[in-house]
This record gives C-alpha cells, sequence and structure tokens, in this order.
C-alpha cells in the first residue's frame, strides 16, 4: 500500500501572469513527482499541488526565490488518511451486527 | 437501503451490493444494466430508472470517473436512493421520470477505486498498463474522441492526464461510448468530478464556443443559484476552455459533437482545504446541494425537448 508520509499539500496563488508561467513550469518538472490537486487556471486563483517529501524543500525555496505566495493545506497527507481510513474501519464495525 | 450509510465512504463490494439491493427493492422503477467490464475484469454497472415505455428519452449521470474522488462516487450512491425516494413525492421528478428515462453509473472506474481503497488513495486513472512504460494507467477524462491527443492532455503515460495510446483505448471509457451510441435517445450527460465547485460546459479542447453557449451559460447558472441556496456554497460556471484550462479528450466535448445538447461537468466541493480528501460527514450537504443543480438541469431538459 502506497503511503504518503510528511507528504504536504500546498496551496499556491499566483499574483501576475509571470508568476502563473512559473507555476506551470512546475508541472514539466517530472522529477519533483508533483501532483495537481487543483491546476493552474488563472491569476489569484488558488493552485493546490500535493508534493511528496523528497521534493518539500525543493520546491519551497523554488517558491520563495520567486516571491510565490504559498500556505500549507494539508501538513502530512498520511495523517488525515490514517483518519479517513479509521473512520471507514471503525464505521464497518458499527455497520457489521445490523447487517 | 434504507439503512445503508450514506454518510461515510463505501468499499465497490459496499456499492455494488447497494445497487443490486435497490434494484431488488424497485423492480418496477430500477434495473442495472452492464454496459461492459473494466480492465481488470470488473462489471460497469449502470443503473436505469424508467417507468415503462421503450427507449424514451434520457439523462446519463455518471460519477467518479477520475477514482480518488470519492465524494463523487458517495453522492451518486445519494442520487441513486434519492431518485427512489422522491419518485411519486416530487412533481417535479415524478414529471421526468413519467416521460424521460434517468442512467446512473455510480463506480465508473472500478479498478481506480478499488486501487484507492487497497493500494494508492491518491489514485486518479484506469489501472491498465501501458506498453513500454513502468507506469500504469489513462486518464479517463483525456481519452474520448474529442480533440484527442490536442494540448491540454499529456502523452507522457507516468503524468496524470496521460490520452492513453488512442480515442477509446480504456475499457471504462469506450463502454459508455458504445452505450451512448446504441441508446441514441439521451438528451442530457452529466460527468461528476471533484473538487473545486465549478460547473462546466463544452468545449475543452478548443476555444470556439459551443453552438448552444447562450442556453447552457443561462441553465448553468440557474443551477449553480439552485445549489447555493441549500448552503450557499459558491461555484464558478462557463465553458471548460475559459473557466479553468484547456483540456482535450474530455467526455462531456464528445457528448456535445454526439448531439446532446445538455452536456456537463460537476467539480463538486471541497470548499475549505482538505481536497481529495473530504470529510464523511460532507457527503450528504454535498449530495444534498448538487441535486438541487441537477434537478435544474433536468427539469429543462424535460421542458425544452429537442
Amino acid at each position: 500500500k502506497e503511503t504518503f508520509e510528511g507528504h504536504q499539500v500546498l496551496r499556491i496563488v499566483p499574483k501576475d501572469e509571470v508568476q502563473l508561467s512559473l507555476i506551470k513550469d512546475l508541472e514539466d518538472m517530472i522529477e519533483f513527482e508533483l501532483d495537481f490537486w487543483k491546476g493552474v487556471t488563472e491569476v489569484a486563483s488558488p493552485v493546490d499541488v500535493r508534493v511528496p517529501l523528497h521534493s518539500l524543500q525543493s520546491i519551497k525555496i523554488y517558491l520563495e526565490t520567486q516571491d510565490i505566495l504559498y500556505s500549507i493545506m494539508i501538513e502530512d497527507l498520511q495523517v488525515m488518511l490514517d483518519e479517513e481510513q479509521e473512520e471507514i474501519d471503525s464505521a464497518a464495525r458499527v455497520a457489521e451486527p445490523r447487517n | 437501503t434504507d439503512n445503508f450509510d450514506f454518510s461515510r465512504y463505501h468499499t465497490i463490494s459496499e456499492i455494488y451490493s447497494f445497487q443490486d439491493m435497490l434494484v431488488a427493492e424497485n423492480p418496477n422503477l430500477v434495473s442495472k444494466i452492464v454496459i461492459g467490464q473494466s480492465y481488470e475484469g470488473r462489471p460497469l454497472n449502470v443503473l436505469k430508472f424508467s417507468t415503462g415505455g421503450t427507449n424514451r428519452p434520457a439523462i446519463w449521470m455518471d460519477t467518479g470517473i477520475h477514482s480518488r474522488e470519492w465524494v463523487t462516487q458517495a453522492s451518486g450512491t445519494w442520487f441513486a436512493k434519492k431518485i427512489v425516494s422522491d419518485y411519486g413525492s416530487d412533481p417535479a421528478l415524478t414529471a421526468i421520470l413519467n416521460k424521460m428515462d434517468i442512467f446512473l453509473e455510480i463506480v465508473t472506474n472500478p479498478d481506480g477505486y478499488y486501487f484507492t481503497h487497497n493500494s494508492n488513495r491518491m489514485w486518479r486513472k484506469t489501472r491498465k498498463p501501458n506498453p513500454g512504460s513502468k507506469c500504469v494507467g489513462v486518464d479517463p477524462n483525456r481519452n474520448w474522441d474529442a480533440g484527442f491527443g490536442g494540448p491540454g492532455a499529456s502523452s507522457n503515460p507516468c503524468s496524470e492526464t496521460y490520452h492513453g495510446p488512442q480515442a477509446n483505448s480504456e475499457p471504462e471509457v469506450k463502454s459508455i461510448v458504445d452505450f451512448v451510441k446504441s441508446h441514441g435517445n439521451i438528451k442530457a450527460f452529466i460527468s461528476i468530478h471533484s473538487y473545486s465547485q465549478m460547473l462546466l460546459y463544452p468545449y475543452g479542447y478548443t476555444r470556439t464556443p459551443a453552438k448552444d453557449k447562450a442556453e447552457l451559460h443561462a441553465l448553468a447558472k440557474k443551477a449553480i443559484t439552485d445549489l447555493a441556496s441549500l448552503y450557499g456554497t459558491r461555484y464558478r460556471y462557463g465553458s471548460i476552455v475559459s473557466t479553468i484550462y484547456q483540456a482535450s479528450g474530455g467526455t462531456i466535448d464528445w457528448t456535445y459533437n454526439q448531439g446532446i445538447k445538455y452536456s456537463y461537468t460537476f467539480e463538486l466541493r471541497d470548499t475549505g482545504r482538505y481536497g481529495f480528501i473530504l470529510p464523511a460527514n460532507q457527503i450528504i450537504p454535498t449530495a444534498n446541494e448538487t441535486w438541487l443543480a441537477l434537478m435544474a438541469i433536468m427539469d429543462h431538459t424535460y421542458k425544452n425537448p429537442y
């Protein structure tokens, strides 16, 4: 099972066309294995991207040196997935006797 | 199915069991059609809601074509129960179903959905291997024969938007194509994704406006206004290419080019900071508000036969 310890989802807000293009360039940087949850659309429209742990520092440096605003939307993706799975498992346990 | 817990996420086998139960409980309204098999051999189940007649004008809805968008399959399950519960009591839905059929494919990418539950929660694509590549899967929303392979899709099998070796290469897509063509009387086609709160109409692969743009735009506005009336969830709306980005090989571009005028894509919630990991307690509110928009589109389709 693929796990996502340390993966973060960043919410990036491009403030102009130049930044929009710089963020779009990230899509082609295959080595970072970025997963765009919410793609690049227009200026001021948030872009959400899942960043694997091994790329986090590079991506944050890239954004900060270009003065591109971002926030951390999900601190550790695996923590959220564990909570989701726990909820599914516990609900299934409750449902079991009824079935 | 009265005991089915719509407020939580379910496995593929639980959803398939729900479908069979709904059919068994409502033999005069609901039937199950298997329109094909996924790459890994899972049945592609479509629920048909019909009060009679043969080959009536119909409305198609699908959820879960991108497997990780769990709120869509969960909402689709809720829509199925809503149709059964409201038929006979809600005048608008009853009028629609007395003249039209509704087809609902809840798990449109079953291999991917199974994979999200057992191997990789982030999986979006199909699960068919790509010869010559270590990367698996095709984006089923880039694999349709509408601007296929053009800008707005990737030719790299490792990309999340890989369009596949040729149009309709994915059985999950080809099965719908064959069904739509064989039915020949579908009047509205609604493909439901998440997330980012948008209601989109063709085109995605070209900037050429759809010939029915004005009507599609006005109807989209009415639909998102109805949706927002419940919890104030704000949607953007417009053509795919002008509202988000260029996307080629997309579902509703193909259905619109088949002559299905009312072709729409929804992007459901997340309004917060959960993305695809939308908490299960938002499933029912999301389904409820989306239903208001779906009813607006279905009602318009019913009242504007073409």
